[in-house]
């Protein structure tokens, strides 16, 4: 694509992206702005020469258009834009669909006044003589009577004029008529409300295994599990006694996660490991250094400084995992994996305690000094 | 990086280069352990296949590898599940290199924050990366100094974008020092007291940096992410994902 013309494999004159030396295909629309266009795809580069949508969402133009909408200068101005900045694609020529000249002659003409009495200049790559006359041979878009000027992800105030989602209802007034701070309550704006912190989340957040809410209540009673299951963050239930046992059962694997703690309740950091829900003690009996490793390597800090082996204080009743007695033969498994309940206490009746060092990390190499 | 200046080797031994082929460079990465870096999950929007990608550590000028440069393959590419393409949001990805590397003085991890553990506003960081410099992309890695700045004088620069708490930003008002194109999944590190680097932020997006539109640069909060980012590590490690 250095020469700008388009390899053969592209039928001949499709555009060319500039990057990869690869044809140019229909892509779905990702730009904010223009999310509300009545096609779903487009192509690049676009009309004003952005290669990608990621360099079109952050152009001069993708920031003045919406500007300029506040205007009012023209009802169909960010339509317009869009057909420029995320042209419409033709699905069986992978083509770009131009606007037509007649609303890129009305835009420009009702706006670029407007412009100038900022100081501002008509975006460039704008000359309507390059877009066809409408009803010609070639197709070109035009707005339809009843498009709806902001994008989605914006609100439009009384007056028509288009601001941002995210400053509707923030308590300052972004609407010159103050339509952005009515009705505010998230049912109004078929929004879900957190009980805690009344913050207002879409309902397809609620129950999807991330907390939106500062008190996760998004995420609770989202499932009713059994007694003898245990909710997995994605909220299916899982079996008690396959929680923590080496093996992925949530399909999110979240049975498996934080399986494995170091206690500081003590002088040495005991060693616990959840299993079916419940917290246990390991037994010394079989463990070797490379479960140490094992074990501080899993926990995600650097490599064991101590391994201590503590007596049993003999108050209250312990519960046990034991190191499994073929563990080597797990390679690969979290230290959850080779430990297995036993029907006895632990022989030794010493459980496992360990410090682990810290993963060394950001750190620099000295500079070296030399006299001078 | 605009308004930065060429970085002496070494410095940034964290900082690594995101490669495929024919291009060479894409995007920056950051080592986070000797199998694990971290990017941000646009560099891969068409090519999210693990084995067109390689990562070159240890290297200063990317036209001359040094005896110092040590590449991989990438054995995986997780993207955060929640990655939107129309708002940038939970822009993350993790690497998984095909074997460890060799920790030296050229290439060694940079620290995770604790989960939640960001420094204040006006806090002075760091940005480094191999991208556009304003008239040209440099061979040389480049390193410039930005402020923090909070997430509500932020939004006040991007009418029309969405900033939000998985965002963190950095940078001038005037846009004096800044990422740019080709900078992106690179660091936002901060110094401790105990004289370690944390990484904070990891280049994302912002506005077209050598345009006349300016403000500062949108980099995904890693602190936001520091469970989800052991949680990817620890499934791959265990084969449990």
């Amino acid at each position: 694509c250095t020469s700008n013309s388009c390899p053969t494999g592209c039928q001949g004159n499709a555009p060319c992206d500039g990057h990869n030396a690869t044809c140019s295909r229909c892509e779905p629309i990702s730009l904010e702005l223009c999310l509300n266009m009545p096609y779903n795809n487009t192509i690049f580069p676009n009309f004003l020469g952005h290669r990608s949508q990621r360099e079109s969402s952050v152009s001069w133009e993708a920031n003045l258009f919406p500007a300029l909408v506040q205007t009012s200068c023209y009802r169909y101005l960010m339509f317009f834009a869009c057909t420029l900045l995320v042209p419409k694609c033709d699905p069986l020529t992978n083509q770009r669909v131009p606007p037509c000249r007649s609303l890129c002659r009305s835009s420009k003409e009702r706006c670029e006044s407007v412009l100038g009495i900022v100081g501002l200049p008509w975006p460039e790559d704008t000359d309507c003589a390059q877009f066809p006359e409408d009803g010609g041979d070639t197709s070109c878009l035009l707005p339809d009577p009843d498009v709806d000027e902001c994008s989605p992800s914006h609100f439009t105030c009384r007056s028509g004029r288009c601001v941002l989602a995210t400053k509707r209802c923030d308590s300052h007034m972004d609407c010159e008529d103050d339509s952005d701070e009515e009705n505010c309550g998230c049912v109004e704006r078929g929004l879900w409300e957190c009980p805690g912190d009344k913050a207002c989340i879409t309902h397809s957040m609620i129950c999807d295994g991330f907390p939106d809410c500062s008190l996760k209540e998004d995420e609770s009673n989202c499932s009713v599990c059994n007694d003898n299951e245990l909710e997995c963050n994605n909220h299916e239930c899982v079996h008690r006694t396959l929680w923590c046992d080496g093996k992925k059962h949530c399909s999110d694997s979240s049975d498996e996660w934080d399986c494995v703690s170091l206690s500081n309740s003590s002088s040495s950091s005991s060693l616990s490991v959840s299993r079916s829900g419940g917290e246990y003690q390991v037994c010394v009996d079989g463990w070797t250094p490379q479960l140490s490793e094992l074990t501080c390597t899993q926990l995600g800090l650097g490599l064991p400084a101590s391994i201590k082996e503590v007596e049993e204080s003999g108050v209250g009743r312990r519960r046990w995992l034991h190191v499994h007695q073929e563990w080597h033969q797990r390679n690969g498994s979290a230290l959850q994996g080779v430990l297995e309940k036993r029907s006895h206490a632990c022989a030794s009746r010493k459980h496992v305690a360990l410090e682990c060092g810290s993963e060394d990390c950001g750190r620099r190499p000295a500079v070296r000094l030399v006299k001078r | 990086i605009l308004g930065g200046r060429v970085s002496r080797p070494g410095r940034w031994p964290w900082q690594c280069s995101l490669q495929s082929e024919p291009s060479g460079h894409i995007c920056g990465c950051v080592l986070i352990g000797k199998k694990w870096a971290l990017t941000v999950a646009h560099c891969f929007e068409g090519r999210e296949s693990a084995d067109v990608w390689k990562v070159v550590l240890g290297i200063n000028n990317l036209d001359h590898p040094s005896e110092h440069t040590q590449t991989r393959g990438v054995a995986s590419v997780t993207l955060h599940q929640r990655y939107s393409r129309a708002v940038v949001d939970y822009d993350i990805s993790v690497l998984e290199l095909d074997r460890e590397v060799e920790i030296t003085s050229y290439v060694r991890p940079v620290c995770l924050p604790r989960p939640g553990q960001l420094p204040m506003p006006d806090t002075y960081c760091y940005i480094t990366g191999w991208g556009h410099v304003g008239n040209r992309m440099p061979y040389k890695l480049q390193e410039g100094e930005v402020r923090l700045i909070s997430l509500a004088q932020c939004q006040s620069y991007f009418d029309m974008k969405t900033i939000t708490s998985r965002m963190v930003c950095a940078g001038y008002e005037s846009g004096t020092v800044d990422s740019c194109m080709g900078d992106s999944g690179g660091p936002l590190v901060c110094r401790e007291g105990d004289g370690r680097w944390r990484l904070y932020g990891l280049t994302s997006w912002g506005s077209v940096c050598f345009s006349k539109v300016l403000g500062p640069g949108v980099y995904a909060n890693v602190t936001h992410f520091t469970s989800w980012i052991q949680q990817q590590i620890y499934l791959r490690t265990y084969n449990l994902d």
